[in-house]
């Protein structure tokens, strides 16, 4: 398994070639993407090594070869089927968001626990009550749990995430979670983003 | 100025460092944040050594003093006051997101085009026209714009922010705009997060 750091760089670098595509460049070189993504070059060319692309002298790296190359090792070349809890205000617009379903991840449930809201459509899909989530995730083969639910319920909800059989975790609640180590878990949290910005008004 | 790279790095130590504070853990080596964050501790010394603290020899940082200096640096000692265009889903969800204000990072005004949310309350704060937007930027010496509109819509936008006076936008819709080169930019995308995480899940 490759360290994850260069797990954390993988999509970074998709996001940038993917641009570049759209925009009709088909090589980029490790220069260029080292200054547009604030990479050091020599780090860009020995993540890519790793995955046997040693780009070519003069020429550089191939724009749409490399886009499938990292799909596949972030297993974006198959649809990973995603259960959303918490159908609120986040929750509804990463239900939304047409680009998780375009980059082939498909939040395919939703669920609440609010009686107003079970059975409410957001967009195709109805918001399911929690009774029906184990159901759901094995009939499903949903791999990943988005948990948008407030902070005091964000560990109940991860709990009942992972008996559900779920084998990756996606909180955006502010608070620390715990779950098995087998399972991963990742924290999102829009403050950096802000945080990074703020230093640069300057 | 420090580097893009750097600056990145920042928010992902101070929220890890608030986390250690928050358990009353007060020191923590290089290598203990470098193991977690997924960041060669040298890198991290590095940076530090950046802002003039070169750790003591056997003891590691003291969490609090750094906590300190990097809200300092990231200009998180004071508040920046911040206005998000586009009242909808995901833009209520950040409204009410209270780590921002405590991160000093503060949402003061709200804005939106559509007639039936103009004069709506989301928490305290009323969700006023765009005709607004200029007389208010400047009264509440607003320096961040927040993007939550829909993508077509975000590069016009994006043009009234920059004209009301902002010096940073933080745009969450997703397509690429075009700012002056004075205005600080950034995009946020959580399928990035998204990605990473289904990388792990085997
Ligand atoms: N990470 C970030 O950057 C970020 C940004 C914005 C919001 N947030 C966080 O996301 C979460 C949701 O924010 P929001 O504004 O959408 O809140 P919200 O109140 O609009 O939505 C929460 C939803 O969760 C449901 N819910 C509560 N407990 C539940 C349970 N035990 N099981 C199932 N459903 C349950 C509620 O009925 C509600 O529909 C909060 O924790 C908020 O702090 C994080
Ligand atoms: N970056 C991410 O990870 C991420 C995640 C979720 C959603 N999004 C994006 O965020 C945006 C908002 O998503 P949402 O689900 O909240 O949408 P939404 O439709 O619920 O909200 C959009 C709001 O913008 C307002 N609006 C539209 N045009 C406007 C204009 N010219 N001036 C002022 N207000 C205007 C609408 O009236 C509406 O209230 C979309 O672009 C979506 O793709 C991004």
């Amino acid at each position: 398994k490759i360290s994850e750091a260069v797990v954390r760089r993988l999509p970074v670098y998709l996001r940038y070639l993917q641009y570049l595509n759209e925009s009709s460049i088909r090589t980029v070189s490790s220069q260029e993407m080292g200054q547009t993504l604030g990479i050091n070059p020599a780090q860009i060319r020995k993540d890519l090594a790793y995955f046997g692309d040693f780009g070519r002298k003069g020429i550089g790296y191939e724009v749409p070869y490399l886009i499938e190359k990292i799909k596949q090792i972030l297993k974006l070349d198959r649809t990973i089927q995603v259960a959303l809890v918490g159908a609120g205000h986040l929750g509804i617009a990463l239900s939304n968001y047409n680009r998780f379903t375009r980059e082939k991840l498909s939040i395919v449930a939703l669920f609440d626990q609010d009686p107003n809201k079970i059975g409410c459509k957001i967009g195709l899909l109805p918001i399911q009550p929690m009774s029906e989530l184990n159901a759901t995730v094995s009939r499903l083969d949903i791999q990943i749990g988005i948990i948008t639910v407030p902070a005091p319920e964000a560990q109940r909800v991860a709990d009942r995430l992972v008996a559900a059989g779920v084998r990756g975790i996606l909180n955006f609640a502010p608070v620390k979670i715990k779950v098995p180590d087998e399972i991963s878990l990742r924290t999102a949290d829009l403050t950096t983003e802000l945080q990074a910005l703020a230093y640069y008004i300057d």
